[in-house]
């Protein structure tokens, strides 16, 4: 199994 | 004022088809260097970065920044309407809550204009820094999207390995495993056939197919297609626009749990 991460968690909200 | 205008409507259409499979709605920035836009997918795993620059544009006039958000289905409605050889000009008033999007035909013997009403979106912005990245794997766009499709067959997520050998995009599944290996052309007959690799440091990274597949509704718009990939950050997958700019593609990679 494997987990999807969301692009938040590499790049920062401007 | 807002005006730009676009020699062929077709142009359009398959920019909004490269962007309607990921997202319902958009905010389109316009400056005096172009129409930008940033969006993430509902599930905040994938974003599109289009950049479409001034200069691309047959006119293009921005008196004042402006942000366009538009409902795409109803975008694409509109642009169902145009004929690809239609001339098309996107004009908006500084603080106007309305777009209109006018078509030519080439003769000049039918004009229609179509008013749409803009929305206000929450505007979530990724700051994405300028990356090293350790493998840029350029190919055939068609190929690209071939193999997507095809692996999408045997799994739900594709693995892609960059060496300086080649790369090879990987699928399995219940029904078995797929496995497509593409070495670099030594010599081609067109620049859009080449497949090359600029490679850092090799890579294995996964993602899932539903995403990778999303983007290649871009295809119709360059031959070529590149991945930029580095351990651990999200895949970038770019299509340059002739004459025009760029879309691109982030899509986080999935983590073995």
């Amino acid at each position: 199994t494997s987990e999807q991460p969301k692009l938040g968690s590499y790049y920062e909200y401007e | 004022m807002f005006e730009a205008r676009l020699i062929s409507s077709g142009i359009l259409k398959k920019v909004l088809d490269a962007i309607k499979d990921l997202l319902n709605e958009a905010t389109f920035d316009c400056s005096d260097s172009g129409i930008q836009l940033q969006a993430m997918d509902n599930s905040h795993v994938s974003l599109v970065s289009l950049n479409m620059r001034s200069d691309g544009f047959d006119k293009y006039r921005c008196d004042r920044n402006l942000s366009m958000g538009m409902n795409l289905a109803n975008m694409a409605k509109i642009l169902k309407c145009a004929n690809n050889t239609d001339t098309v000009t996107i004009k908006a008033q500084d603080n106007a809550d309305t777009v209109t999007f006018m078509f030519e035909s080439q003769n000049q013997e039918k004009v229609s204009d179509y008013e749409m009403k803009l929305m206000n979106l929450d505007q979530e912005h990724l700051g994405i820094p300028e990356t090293d990245y350790a493998c840029i794997v350029r190919m055939p766009s068609h190929e690209f999207a071939r193999i997507c499709r095809d692996l999408t067959q045997f799994g739900e997520s594709v693995v892609i390995t960059c060496t300086k050998e080649g790369v090879r995009f990987s699928a399995s599944g219940d029904s078995g495993s797929a496995n497509i290996k593409l070495a670099q052309t030594s010599s081609v007959d067109k620049e859009e056939e080449a497949v090359s690799i600029e490679m850092q440091e090799p890579v294995t990274l996964t993602f899932a197919c539903q995403y990778l597949n999303s983007f290649t509704k871009a295809t119709p718009l360059s031959p070529q297609v590149s991945l930029s990939m580095s351990a651990d950050v999200p895949l970038v997958v770019e299509y340059q626009i002739p004459d025009l700019g760029h879309i691109r593609y982030y899509l986080a990679p999935k983590i073995e749990e």
